[in-house]
């Protein structure tokens, strides 16, 4: 969906 | 080996509720210290993180850590067997390729087991920073969920907006708009119908209504529920489930136009 960001985005992988 | 056991399987069966819109199928990690989850969604907007500390459990064993990957669509057929008192236990050897759950009812005149293959699921790990949220709201979990179920009739995102004076959840479409305030409540008596809010900076974030309407199939699991927000990081929507641990849900903000 338009401007709908992602939640990887903000927390890095382990 | 690994053994739990819980008395109560209605817990499993709501938890399962809460989670199968959002993932088909996760990883359960297995240590001494409980039993954790935490998956993305398929379009990688939401994370659900799940703890079910082992004190929790009326009988736990944990020799060796182990992952269990399993298809949650499958779980939820199996607890769909069991009665909501029943007692359930969750078994699996070190290295095994299935997992059991037994149930057993509560005057033993029933004991059924079913057992599941397991699954390798190739599932990273997201490192989840801890935050001091500018806004901590606590409310009664069906007025959230109602909340969500009011407004999506009329967008497809909700703004919340969070101020010392109150939260406002605003939507607006093709029909108009829709707002809803809240204020804290001077309730002390009644802990489960109390809204509070800790605010340090007023934050306004705007999130999707589908994924906050899946967040709410938790509501059986918690009378209260806690939204965390900062600017520009992911909402936390938490459930306490008394005693075991908590379920949380992360979800992305949408970027206003």
């Amino acid at each position: 969906a338009r401007g709908q960001r992602k939640i990887d985005e903000f927390f890095g992988k382990n | 080996m690994f053994e739990a056991r819980l008395v109560s399987s209605s817990t499993f069966k709501k938890i399962l509720d809460a989670v199968k819109d959002l993932l088909n199928e996760a990883s359960f990690d297995c240590s001494e210290s409980g039993i954790q989850l935490q998956a993305m969604d398929n379009s990688h907007v939401s994370l659900v993180s799940l703890m079910l500390r082992s004190d929790g459990f009326d009988k736990y064993r944990c020799d060796r850590s182990l992952t269990m990957g399993m298809n949650l669509a499958n779980m939820a057929k199996i607890f769909k067997c069991a009665n909501n008192d029943d007692t359930v236990t969750i078994k699996a050897q070190d290295d095994a390729d299935t997992v059991t759950f037994m149930f057993e009812a509560k005057k033993q005149e029933k004991i059924s087991d079913y057992e599941m293959k397991l699954m390798n699921l190739d599932q990273e790990h997201l490192g989840i920073p801890e935050t001091d949220f500018s806004c901590v709201i606590r409310m009664p979990s069906p007025e959230f969920a109602r909340i969500c179920r009011d407004l999506s009739q009329f967008g497809e995102s909700i703004v919340i907006s969070c101020t010392k004076e109150g939260v406002k959840f605003s939507t607006g479409g093709d029909i108009g708009t829709a707002n809803v305030k809240i204020a804290q409540t001077n309730n002390f008596d009644k802990e489960e119908e109390s809204v509070t809010i800790e605010m340090q900076e007023p934050v306004t974030l705007t999130f999707a209504c589908q994924y906050l309407n899946s967040f709410t199939k938790a509501t059986p699991l918690a009378p209260q529920v806690q939204l965390s927000m900062s600017d520009n990081v992911p909402l936390v929507v938490e459930y306490q489930i008394p005693d075991l641990g908590h379920l949380r849900f992360y979800l992305a903000p949408k970027i206003e136009d």
